[in-house]
């Protein structure tokens, strides 16, 4: 359902140029749970953000349900990356002035689609948000922000998930709701995940685990 | 060094009150690493910033080196802050127009005192930082971000440091040497640490871990 093939992404120019990704080729199959895991600084955040058509690569192809992304103009890639694509980022950018539930439905509402009202309920309740929907960012702990940025990809059920180390600020129990969650999504209703993460619980729920350095990936691992 | 007497922490008023912290008394004695772990929302980052003089408690006291925080005016707080505190936040508020290295040696230059030149070249480096020192935080991954904010509360060895999760978005390596760094400063140089964290790898290495939950603490563990 996505494939990119070849793909570069280099920041400044001559000497002091960083090439944060060297010719990455990576395919996700559907309904897969795919984990991507490598060292702070090797190109995953980079890679995730060129998949989901958030940033342009240097040189290569992306395509998603068959659609090569990089040709595409900023207002087609807008609607495409609206309909099929959710994205946990590392960082949750969350509106400031809305407030969880808020920035929980905000996905929804820009899609003009009705949403499934018993599914945000219930995503709310499974990220653990029920009594905290009318707060705003700045009165949320770390994990309970990461927690409205997980909830805003999943409310919409899109064809596609990326998350950006979803866990990184949850305690063990929280991560474990959280990943039991993502694994329910890809077993129960196909939905295909790319996950980076740190974490080898994560890694161990994925059907398949990409390991990146340096800006390529040098090994994967297929789940028994 | 660090002693809290009866904590507690209110956001809001009436139904909607929120109680960050019910009573909580820590104390934490000169030369020791302290792990502080919890659920997420359990009110570990609300202690941090109020042991560090960050945050005034609706209730209680907090001594820093015999000194009662909670009675010092702006002014003062803030410098007491400048000479025994350093504070490494769960978002790192580096700030956007400096440079990592501009970040780092920030407190330094603010403090006015002449800095270890040795010393601040070598957390550079074992921060893996040394080819980042002019990047900008936008130019920087989550990770590196991190360990900028890492390095700059180390640079100046204050008397306490607070790390609120300073391992949320390291891999297991660059973490592992993170938390080394941290053991080694409060072993060879008695810098006393308290450390929120999620991970069982950096509790292992405390002196003492202190359990949250609902604002108190309900558990403590010392080291064999
Ligand atoms: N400004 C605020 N207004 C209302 N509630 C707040 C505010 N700031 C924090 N809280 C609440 O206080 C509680 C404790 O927050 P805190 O950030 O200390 O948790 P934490 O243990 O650090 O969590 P995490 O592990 O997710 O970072 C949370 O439930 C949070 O929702
Ligand atoms: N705007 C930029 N200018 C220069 N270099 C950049 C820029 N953005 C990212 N980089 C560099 O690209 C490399 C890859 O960054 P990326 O964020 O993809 O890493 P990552 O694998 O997600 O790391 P982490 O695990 O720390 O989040 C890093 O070395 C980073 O310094
Ligand atoms: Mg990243
Ligand atoms: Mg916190």
């Amino acid at each position: 359902v996505v494939q990119a093939n070849e793909i570069t992404r280099v920041y400044g120019e001559g000497e002091t140029a960083v090439h944060a990704l060297n010719g990455c080729s990576v395919g996700v199959a559907h309904g897969e749970l795919t984990a991507v895991m490598g060292p702070s600084g090797s190109g995953k955040s980079t890679l995730m953000h060129i998949l989901a058509g958030l940033d342009r690569p240097s040189s290569g192809d992306v395509f998603i349900e068959g659609i090569d992304i990089t040709k595409l103009g900023d207002n087609d890639l807008t609607k495409l990356r609206r309909q099929h694509i959710g994205f946990i980022f590392q960082f949750f950018n969350l509106l400031p002035m809305l407030t969880a539930e808020e920035n929980i439905r905000l996905p929804l509402d820009l899609s003009g689609e009705k949403p499934d009202e018993n599914w945000v309920q219930e995503v709310i309740k499974r990220t653990g948000l029920d009594d905290r929907r009318t707060h705003r960012p700045s009165e949320l702990s770390g994990g309970q922000q990461q927690r409205v940025a997980i909830a805003r990809a999943l409310a919409s059920r899109p064809t596609v998930i990326f998350a950006d180390e979803p866990t990184g600020n949850l305690d063990s129990t929280n991560s474990a709701e959280i990943l039991s969650l993502l694994r329910e999504m890809v077993t129960n209703y196909g939905q295909t995940t790319v996950m980076v993460t740190h974490d080898a619980h994560a890694a161990a729920i994925a059907d398949r685990v990409l390991f990146l350095a340096d800006g390529c990936i040098v090994k994967e691992l297929r789940g028994a």
